[in-house]
């Protein structure tokens, strides 16, 4: 399984429907501060599932939809799509590719769909543990986080390794 | 339960000593459990000894040290149970050069079986990447993609 | 006592609004007591709008951002009440080359008053400085001090 | 007040006798990931009077003496002294300088000294107040401790404010 695709819409800074490509091998995301490099992590973890707005930086779960700028009205909605290239690539294409998409309006209403099929968060969650990509704990490092892992309490080190088992 | 743990322990606790000494190029680290008897709930020390230095709690160790030692257990996790990709958001920031080009050779070695995507401020590590992804905010407060060429 | 309170928080907050306009070249910041009519005891919040922003959380701006942020208020605290020196362990680590040189900026007007040591692996930073200390670690495990030329 | 000049011995990674002079203006300080750059920091908040081995990222207080290294046993006792200058030089040549030291044995024993001297740390801390040194809170930032201003509680930006009061 790969990571092919991102698509932000209305995702924090994202306010224009933005698709960010992963070709092959090593991608490097560069950009100077506070341009929105961070916020396209923050869309993979909250497409991944992510409950908390606190991982996200953020007070309420309302925080990650763009909230206007200067120039640009508040939006009605966040919308991030993941899209999933399985590696040995199947006879049917169809079946190649798992494209997740999250969606969360500022009512608090949430809409999930696998495939363009709508669906409940718990099924995305299942799916992509098929996938191998179980818990993000340790395949997503936040910025800050690196220095968390070292002074970290011996119980939390301990969860750490826990989550790997 | 218990025999799960261990056996996750350990092949971690493995994979780190070893990652360390490449991140390092020497010296030595390892996990311990605080309560050996007790595998089932101990907490988990860590003991480290840059080379040349003397083994010391990883507290004293300086920002650039503690940034690769976390490296190396982060690596030693996925090394144990990979993920389809691995997201690092700036963990080259503390890193003087000479760290951050051992950083990328352990990054070579590890990209075989992962999909990186990596966040950085750091031109030896973007010297590293098949490919390069811009973000600007040219409109204030708006965040949109460009390309990069690399020079 | 209440007053002296009140007397320091409005000094620092309308120093940290104009430090913070001159970093970001622009926006707007400013402290708020949580709780006005308990001046004595209420906590102190951060309202931060970067230029172009929208008015937000101060957690949600980027690693780069809050550092500018955080050294804005330091500098506040610093022009209300000086002190001899102040010593700067790698405070510019997350910033850009652009933020770099505003950060360079605000300091070459701090430095008229204030004694500056500054920690840090910026270039930029470096060229600012009237002398380099140079630190290293020729016999493993001791530090010893070098004279370094800036090319 | 200026700070003029630190000498360490036997403190952390400083096993020889060390004398690091700040000449007039910036000074900044560079090298290598380890090489002892923040330990030169550490020894500047220790000879002011730190009393908590966690500020110096130590366990105990013991940890600030040199542990040893491949080549060279541990040393008995950790030395800092600092020499501040008056900037307004006083007539009597004598009076220009205030020279303050910090010594810690293995076995716990501590000497303080002022103008080679013999005193208390309160001694020590009583003539920095009167110099304008009275609280490093925000005149010595640690590596790392910028991003705790921003994160920090409600209460705790209170505590900043209240310092500088
Ligand atoms: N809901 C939102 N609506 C609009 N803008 C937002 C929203 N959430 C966050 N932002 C903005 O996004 C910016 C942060 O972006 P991000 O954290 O991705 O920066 P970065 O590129 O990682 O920078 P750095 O290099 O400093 O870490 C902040 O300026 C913040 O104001
Ligand atoms: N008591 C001690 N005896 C010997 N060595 C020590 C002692 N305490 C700390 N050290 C060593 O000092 C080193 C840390 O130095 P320091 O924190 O000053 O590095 P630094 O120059 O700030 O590096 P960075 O750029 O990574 O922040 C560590 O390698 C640590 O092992
Ligand atoms: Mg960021
Ligand atoms: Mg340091």
């Amino acid at each position: 399984l790969r990571l092919e695709a991102l698509e932000l819409y209305g995702f924090k800074s994202f306010v224009d429907k933005t698709k960010v490509t992963f070709p092959d091998g090593t991608t490097c995301i560069v950009g100077p501060n506070g341009c929105g490099k961070s916020n396209i992590a923050d869309a993979i973890c909250w497409v991944l599932g992510e409950q908390s707005a606190k991982s996200l930086r953020g007070s309420k779960m309302e925080d990650v939809i763009f909230a206007g700028s200067a120039n640009r009205k508040p939006a009605g909605y966040a919308e991030v799509t993941m899209t999933w290239q399985r590696i040995e690539a199947l006879q049917d294409e169809k079946e190649s590719r798992l494209v997740v998409t999250r969606r969360l309006y500022r009512n608090g209403d949430s809409e999930y769909l696998i495939n363009q099929t709508a669906c409940r968060l718990k099924d995305i969650q299942n799916a992509l543990w098929d996938f191998g990509m179980g818990s993000k704990a340790y395949s997503i490092i936040e910025q800050g986080k690196i220095g968390q892992i070292l002074n970290a309490k011996p119980q939390e080190r301990r969860t750490l390794i826990e989550e790997a088992a | 339960c218990i025999e799960k743990f261990r056996e996750t322990f350990n092949t971690v606790n493995e994979r780190f000593g070893h990652n360390f000494r490449e991140l390092f190029g020497g010296g030595a680290a390892q996990l311990q459990l605080l309560d050996e008897d007790n595998a089932l709930e101990s907490g988990i020390d860590m003991l480290v000894q840059p080379p040349g230095k003397k083994l010391q709690n990883v507290l004293l160790m300086s920002g650039g040290e503690k940034a690769m030692t976390a490296i190396a257990l982060l690596f030693a996790i996925f090394e144990y149970k990979p993920s389809p990709f691995c997201l690092l958001d700036e963990v080259d920031a503390p890193l003087d050069e000479v760290n951050v080009t051992r950083f990328m050779r352990k990054l070579e070695e590890m990209k075989r079986n992962t999909q990186f995507i990596i966040i950085t401020h750091h031109k030896i590590t973007m010297s590293g990447a098949s490919s390069l992804l811009g973000v600007t905010m040219e409109e204030t407060g708006c965040s949109k993609l460009v390309s990069v060429k690399f020079n």
